[in-house]
């Protein structure tokens, strides 16, 4: 089954 | 001092139930320009990005930058004290612990105001790159929602793919499995799908049904929705809200283990 990602992987904090 | 007035509460009711499912707390940050929030949903895995322009509001005036710290259980519960047609004032003091919400009726011979406690709240603002898709797909708002809706009782996962000839959503689960493609073909009468797509390259991604169903809330908003979509980048679902402003939705795409 597919693994969920976390999206703060793609976007960065500022 | 900050005060916008909207000439319905409609549109904040909207917005409201747009967004209090995916968060519970979010700050408001207000400026000369207008109202923006963003926040993520607690297993940060989505995103809400909410923006209002203050110039095509009914009025609208904030001197000093201001957040806002709401939670949006709250406010959904103070807003449907309105009637949708209702004149609806939000107005809040530089450093007020409370909101004001004024609702007048429209015949103006009856006004209700309310004041909800604001909160301090922590939030991680998030950079978002500026993205160039893959494949960009307008379609009904309605039929996106009818979509994610049925694939929903067929499993919790759906398979988007985009290519020259449309748009396919695919769904997989214990009991079966179901697809409903869409194609692109600008050349069709009117009152058929109404999709176009643009596009670049293909794409295949796999997306949480869950997350999906929480943007379709959104529907109300507007007539069209538009989904964009890159390899390995999260989706991002949009809303327009009239001239005013957008809903966007930035949703991570599963990765097959």
């Amino acid at each position: 089954t597919p693994v969920q990602n976390d999206l703060q992987e793609f976007f960065t904090l500022v | 001092m900050f005060e916008a007035t909207f000439n319905q509460a409609s549109i904040l009711k909207q917005v409201l139930e747009a967004t209090k499912d995916l968060v519970n707390d979010a700050n408001w940050d207000c400026s000369a320009e207008g109202i923006a929030l963003q926040a993520m949903d607690s297993s940060h895995v989505s995103l809400v990005s909410l923006s209002l322009r203050g110039d095509e509001l009914a009025s609208y005036r904030c001197e000093n930058q201001i957040s806002l710290g709401i939670n949006m259980n709250t406010m959904t519960k103070i807003l449907k004290c309105a009637e949708n047609n209702d004149r609806t004032i939000i107005r809040a003091d530089d450093d007020a612990d409370v909101m004001v919400f004024v609702f007048e009726s429209e015949g103006r011979d009856k006004t209700s105001k309310y004041e909800m406690k604001l909160m301090d709240i922590d939030s991680e603002h998030l950079g978002i790159p500026e993205q160039e898709y893959s494949a960009t797909v307008q379609m009904s708002s309605k039929e996106f929602s009818r979509i994610v809706r049925d694939l929903s009782t067929i499993g919790e996962n759906v398979e988007i793919t985009v290519d020259k000839e449309g748009i396919t959503f695919g769904a997989k689960g214990e009991s079966g499995s179901g697809t409903v493609s869409l194609k692109s073909n600008p050349s069709v009468d009117e009152g058929s799908s109404n999709i176009t797509i643009d596009l670049t390259d293909s794409v295949k991604l796999n997306f949480a049904l869950r997350y999906l169903t929480f943007f379709t809330k959104a529907a109300p908003l507007s007539d069209n929705v538009s989904l964009s979509l890159s390899a390995d980048v999260p989706l991002m679902v949009e809303y327009a809200i009239g001239d005013v402003g957008f809903i966007r939705y930035y949703l991570a795409p599963k990765i097959d283990d």
